[in-house]
């Protein structure tokens, strides 16, 4: 299978709904410094279920905000999916507030192909693709390629272990 | 658990090697470099360490810190893609995967997943990458461009398809 | 040891926006972007800590963290240089500090380090930079190339004065 | 002031004594992956004095050896730098085995003008050419710069303290 175009709703500094794709067999993300290629990574990141840790911010952080208009409520990502063999189906996780209050915290909302789902029913739908998403061995965030290599035993092991 | 550990790693040792070695090969080195895993203790693999290491063609075995920034990326990809043949995913998102690499193992690697994004076997898979240098990015087949607009303060996106071009 | 550290601090952060400013100034955004030091308490300094912020031009203030890979080498590269205007070292050597860089970005470090190697002013220094960038070493006076002979097991080194030619 | 050439003696990759230089105001090195470039720059580390910690070895490890010949049983790299006013001067720093037994550990020794000095005299040296060893401000080791500008606050009040 695989990923055919994402929808971007102001995440990051993804401002409004950005339709991005189609994506081929091997495709590039260029751009010069700072323009949001990395963001679009943390988006596949995100809409694949990876812990905000590892996405350079909190939940509030990933909502758009570009310090002229007032920071944007909620932000979703859509990944459409192609499997090898079947119909396209359509990942999506959003965050939204959990009151209208002005100090509201944020949650995670998790959908395929518009039903709402548990994480771990999402989750266990992306391991049913084989996409491990704890594992994280398909990801390369920027900067981490070469503390890869250097990875001492015990991690080493433990990424062993996820995989097994 | 036991077993399931040990199957994963037999596994990937045996490949390791094979592909550090399409990694590494070249005109003058026919044979390319060689890499290893081992087990610290192989009574309870998962209590202990596995270790990885890597030569180079023509260097001797040294340990892997006191690698060139440039053989350690090599490494880390020949290892990647080792994990992945035992549990395939559909897809790889790579950042910025060579910017330590000169314009010779820019070439490798770009051939190396050019080859398994396009061959019809058992473990293809498709690649996203990000790069700076279009030594590597001119062998996708669609360039997405990204770029800020300073007035909206927003990323923008368009997508070329080079499938239609030529390399020059 | 209060008044060390104060005047340090002092000359320091005076500095380091101008300096930011140098590496961020374009045709597009004559200002340049933004950069600042900060104490987390001025009663006792060297108890606390220093904050570094730096705003590239047209964006908004955000942490370190979340600023880019190149906008963060563009931003340590100030606050290096800045350090050095207090306690002018004679030379630095920097290696690879361009991997991160894009081509616009690249140009601008390098334009920045030939004005301060050749200028009769009082903050100049020396450098040496390992680059794998034509585009950052294309700008120096003198190539010192490197390369490994197999044979020997060895590296070997041969120097190019680049004062006798031209940039194409 | 500024470096005017280095001489290296069996360190690291560089077998034998090799001349390297002259080195102008501005000097790029290059070449391929693991051909040794950041060793030079390890070399220029090592004889002004910084701690082998920072140099991805020990000091048995920074002596040359390429898995043919015995390993090297001594190393040295000088150093020759042109003050703004008077004569050249030549830093040294060699690594020497303390004993001929074969499990010999090793010991650096300082030299300045071929005068053999302490560790501290030869700090203090540099240090009245404004060469601030121990804040090492002025090398940027290989993958560090992204770091510099992560530096948390405390890092960099070290800074500092060391600078001023
Ligand atoms: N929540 C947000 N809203 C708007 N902009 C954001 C948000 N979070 C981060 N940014 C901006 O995104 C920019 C970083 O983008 P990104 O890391 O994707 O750049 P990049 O294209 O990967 O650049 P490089 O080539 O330097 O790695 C930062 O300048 C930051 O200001
Ligand atoms: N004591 C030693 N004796 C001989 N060779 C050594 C020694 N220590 C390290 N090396 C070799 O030096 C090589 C690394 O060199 P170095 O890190 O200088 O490469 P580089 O030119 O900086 O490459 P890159 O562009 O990838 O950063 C390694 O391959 C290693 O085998
Ligand atoms: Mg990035
Ligand atoms: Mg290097």
């Amino acid at each position: 299978g695989r990923i055919v175009r994402l929808e971007i709703e102001d995440f990051k500094s993804y401002r409004g709904l950005q339709q991005i794709g189609p994506f081929k067999a091997f495709t590039a993300v260029v751009g010069p410094n700072g323009s949001g290629k990395s963001n679009l990574m943390d988006a596949i990141g995100f809409v694949l279920g990876v812990r905000t840790a590892h996405l350079r911010g909190s939940l509030k952080e990933l909502l758009h905000s570009n310090g002229t208009e007032a920071a944007a409520k909620r932000s979703a990502v859509r990944l459409v999916y192609q499997p090898s063999t079947g119909d396209e189906i359509i990942f999506s996780r959003a965050i939204l507030p959990n009151s209208h209050s002005s100090n509201a915290t944020f949650v995670s909302q998790y959908r395929i192909d518009d039903r709402q789902v548990s994480a771990d029913a999402y989750n266990a739908c992306l391991l049913s693709f084989n996409v491990l998403v704890k594992a994280r061995n398909f990801l390369v965030f920027q900067g981490d390629i070469e503390s890869i290599a250097a990875m001492g035993a015990k991690e080493l092991t433990n990424l062993f272990e996820q995989i097994s | 658990r036991h077993n399931a550990f040990s199957a994963a790693f037999d596994y990937i040792s045996g490949h390791i090697d094979r592909i550090f070695k399409e990694l590494t090969r070249s005109a003058m080195q026919p044979m390319g470099g060689t890499a290893s895993l081992s087990l610290e203790d192989s009574e309870d693999p998962y209590l202990h360490g596995v270790k990885f290491s890597a030569m180079p063609p023509t260097k001797r075995y040294r340990e892997m810190e006191q690698l060139s920034g440039g053989e350690k990326t090599v490494a880390a990809l020949a290892l990647l893609f080792a994990i992945h043949s035992f549990q395939p995913s559909p897809f790889f998102v790579l950042d910025e995967i060579d910017a330590a690499l000169d314009a010779t193992n820019v070439a490798r690697v770009a051939k190396y997943i050019v080859e398994k994004t396009q061959d019809g076997g058992g473990d293809q898979f498709q690649t996203i990458v990000i790069s700076l240098k279009d030594s590597f990015f001119q062998h996708a087949d669609a360039l997405v461009g990204v770029c800020r607009d300073g007035n909206k303060g927003s990323s923008m996106t368009y997508t070329l398809d080079l499938g239609k071009y030529e390399i020059a």
